[in-house]
């Protein structure tokens, strides 16, 4: 499903240059479910960007179902991101006037699902994930958990292809936290495929497959 | 050092009230270290932020050595803040166009302290936190976790008589975690009184003195 050859990402600073990915070379088959782990600025956020399509390399070749993306235009990149792709940010990129109930439905109002049925599946997934009570506040009126589950629940709600997920218990208890990963393995049960990037060495090791990375590189990769 | 009395910070989102904080009384001597945790929502952040001066309760009174604070004027409470207190966000509010090395320099600056004596507490302060390598690069051109090691090292820098700290290792893996636990350790270990949210109870049971809450209420005050 996809294919990455030969991944560079660099990013200038002034005089200086960081090569935050380095010759990344990685398979990633339909219906997987990996983990990537490292240390603090060794390119997790970097990768999972590219993967995303949020970002792109420069060198190296992106194959997503067969087809070299990284060299689609702009427009057909964002409509593959579109209808393939669920992303949960770090730092989550919520819209700030919309209540949390509008941001969870967001991609179904993009895809032009309708209103009785976005409003179903948008209880639904606010629900799974303990944060139904707060459907009308705004993000800012919502606590730093509260937000990362918002930002969770949008990125499943059109059960896409692909879920990239970027530390996304972070900022939850343990309970809130599992709830998560719970609503996360079902839809991979279910054939979607999962990627997520953590901190917590046991979430990490509940995946089929754990990537570490260091400096840049995939320094390790093991399947369970 | 710190009282709060029957302390309530209520929300109004629409028709609706959120109790966020619910007849809060808490005592707190200096030199303290305290960790607060608690699921999701349960106002965690809230106190903090009234701890912190940051926000101030419907009802109650907080006092800071022994002077009753939330009944000052604005600019008294922004001076007591300032000369007292540092605050590690749970979501940071580093400043966008300053470098890493300024914004962890910002109340050095704000304090009147000189530009060599900044320099060498800004080096320090990075070097200790793994930083010192970024100190050029703004927060969009940091890591997640990177920005969160910023967050901290200014809340440390002028040795501030209270930390406050809002899940300050939510987005580092654990060497880099350790080494802000650490830092903020040594801190106290100076007689700096140490306030810490955490949703890691291994972080949390470092702490002297452990804080449980829920739906807006200290449910448990347990001592190591
Ligand atoms: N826009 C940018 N400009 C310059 N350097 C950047 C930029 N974005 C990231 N970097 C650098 O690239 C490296 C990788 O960053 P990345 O965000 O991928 O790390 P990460 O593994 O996700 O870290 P964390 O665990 O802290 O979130 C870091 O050292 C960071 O400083
Ligand atoms: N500005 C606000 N307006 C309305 N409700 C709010 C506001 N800020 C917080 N809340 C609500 O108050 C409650 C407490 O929020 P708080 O941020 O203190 O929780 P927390 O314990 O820090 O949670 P987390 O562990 O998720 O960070 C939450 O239920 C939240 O939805
Ligand atoms: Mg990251
Ligand atoms: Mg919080």
């Amino acid at each position: 499903m996809i294919e990455l050859e030969a991944i560079n990402r660099n990013f200038e600073v002034g005089e200086e240059t960081v090569h935050a990915l380095r010759d990344i070379n990685l398979n990633i088959d339909a219906g997987e479910y990996i983990s990537i782990m490292g240390p603090s600025g060794s390119g997790k956020s970097t990768l999972l960007n590219i993967l995303g399509l949020l970002d792109q390399p420069n060198s190296g070749i992106y194959r997503f179902n067969g087809k070299a993306i990284n060299q689609l235009a702009e427009d057909e990149q964002a409509q593959v991101r579109r209808e393939n792709i669920g992303f949960v940010f770090q730092f989550f990129h919520l819209i700030p006037r919309l209540s949390a109930a509008d941001n969870v439905a967001l991609p179904l109002t993009l895809a032009g699902v309708e209103p009785d049925i976005r409003q179903q599946k948008t209880a639904a997934a606010m629900d799974a994930l303990g944060i139904a009570e707060r459907a009308q506040h705004r993000p800012d009126q919502l606590s730093g958990g509260q937000r990362q589950r918002v930002a969770i629940a949008r990125a499943m709600i059109t059960e896409p292809q692909l879920i990239l997920a970027d530390e996304p218990t972070g900022n939850l208890d343990r309970s809130s936290g599992s709830d998560v990963i719970e609503a996360l393995e079902a839809l991979n049960q279910k054939g979607i495929t999962l990627i997520m990037v953590t901190h917590d060495p046991e979430l990490g090791g509940r995946a089929m497959r754990r990537l570490k990375m260091d400096d840049g590189k995939i320094i390790g990769d093991h399947q369970s």
